[in-house]
């Protein structure tokens, strides 16, 4: 997290705040809503009591306006910035502008009022950016559940460190607040692996790392700030290369992805691997290149997919540990490069050599992370 | 093809345009038509490579299209409390 110079922040924990206009994108009924719970974000964990007046000057003014709107600092129209506040301080400090050229609404199209107000509010509070991709904080907008949205660590370590915590709660959001992965943590385990044209992508809860062969360090990301319409936790990918689609796996759903694009036509169920009826979730997948097979790793079995003939090859499933021996019979993610296997289990990566049907290395989950 | 977000066929110079006023708003970048060619390319580069750390990208000084993609997400602005 970050603050602002002098760690500026408000003498008093009671504050106000007035809504001096509202968009037309929503019911103003909403507006308030989405505003109030973004204020009560912050509120739900700081001593900080914030109040609506409905006339006067409040601490926090809170307004929407297009381009140039007399603070020296104009809107761009549609994208780019979405909103901006000030820091704590008299008179303009703390006022709130959102771009009234975006499309602000209280769902995942456009861009969620909630999300942004609660995130501008940060500012009007006194923290700057962050650059954990998972933060409230970060200053890209990437679109989460309102209804399942919470605070992380970060946000309310930053907070707290200018407020303190919620004397009547004290403790109790921190432990439950989610924390980012870290790629260098020597415990991390993964949902899914998959290559990407020639890059690779490592999936965990909403965020993924991608990793170019062409650059050392791994980048993160939130899911969502690609792709908005894919859920998180996801558990299984793999790249086709046949078709140059990257097929991404959540319970019996699956999407596709060309390139960083979603194909149209997705979510399609599981079924059309041709995979048994009982089976509701997958845990892995890799695409055999040697073989030109989709292996589709289920439980301590797996299966193998032919894509031409668009089914399952006879005499599936097997057992893992029979046909590879050495991974531990159980897989959390697989993915086949450079003509070598690797298959993730817990914090241990095996690297396994198709030819010689052995695993030649057990490796950390995190050994393609950079670390 | 390449992996990286399809991005809209900007041409060059215009994503060197995008990118210059992108970090002149929130990098202080000072302005773009400064009289001193390689003092301007050199501050580009250093604003550059500030928002790459930020971002955990690359730290390459040049405006790759990773970065150009970060750039074109939409994102909170920075209002200019100096002035």
């Amino acid at each position: 997290y970050s603050t602002f110079p002098g760690a500026l922040k408000w003498k008093k924990n009671s504050l106000t705040y007035r809504i001096e206009n509202y968009t037309p994108d929503m019911p103003q009924a909403d507006v308030e809503k989405a505003i109030e719970k973004a204020f009560a974000v912050w509120t739900k964990v700081t001593p900080l009591k914030i109040a609506q007046i409905y006339s006067g000057t409040a601490d926090i003014m809170i307004s929407f306006v297009t381009g140039v709107h007399g603070d020296n600092s104009p809107f761009d129209g549609p994208g780019g910035f979405l909103a901006h506040a000030f820091a704590p301080s008299d008179g303009i400090g703390g006022d709130t502008h959102f771009d009234e050229d975006e499309t602000f609404t209280s769902g995942s199209a456009g861009y969620n009022l909630f999300l942004v107000a609660a995130h501008e509010f940060g500012h009007a509070l006194g923290l700057g950016h962050s650059n954990d991709p998972g933060a409230l904080m970060y200053p890209i907008y990437s679109y989460v559940n309102p209804g399942t949205f919470s605070l992380s660590q970060d946000d309310i370590q930053g907070i707290q460190y200018l407020y303190g915590p919620n004397s009547n709660a004290p403790n109790d959001p921190v432990p439950d607040a989610p924390k980012t992965p870290n790629a260098c943590d020597p415990n991390l385990s993964l949902n899914a692996v998959t290559t990407l044209r020639g890059e690779m992508m490592f999936f965990k809860d909403r965020f993924f790392w991608r990793k170019s062969p062409y650059v050392a360090n791994v980048e993160q990301y939130t899911i969502t700030s690609f792709w908005p319409e894919l859920p998180d936790n996801i558990d299984a990918a793999y790249e086709s290369r046949e078709r140059d689609l990257v097929y991404l796996f959540k319970g019996n759903q699956v999407w596709a992805l060309f390139g960083y694009d979603i194909q149209q036509g997705y979510p399609q169920s599981i079924q059309k691997f041709g995979l048994p009826a009982g089976i509701n979730k997958i845990d892995a997948a890799l695409y055999d290149e040697n073989a030109g097979k989709v292996l589709i790793f289920v439980g301590n079995k797996y299966y193998s997919y032919d894509e031409a003939r668009r089914r399952i090859d006879k005499g599936y499933p097997k057992s893992i540990e029979s046909s590879f021996p050495g991974i531990g019979g159980k897989v959390d993610a697989a993915v086949e490069d450079n003509g070598l296997m690797y298959f993730f289990s817990g914090s241990r990566m095996f690297e396994y050599n198709i030819m010689s049907k052995r695993v030649i290395r057990v490796l950390a989950t995190n050994y393609f992370l950079g670390c | 093809a390449y992996a990286v977000p399809v991005l809209p066929d900007n041409t060059e110079e215009e994503n060197a345009e995008f990118a210059q006023e992108y970090l002149r708003k929130l990098y202080n970048l000072t302005s773009s038509s400064g009289s001193n060619f390689r003092r301007r390319g050199n501050e580009m580069t250093e604003k550059l490579k500030e928002m790459q750390k930020f971002f955990g990208l690359q730290v390459t000084g040049t405006l790759d299209s990773s970065t150009l993609g970060v750039m074109k997400k939409s994102r909170c602005g920075v209002p200019d409390v100096a002035h």
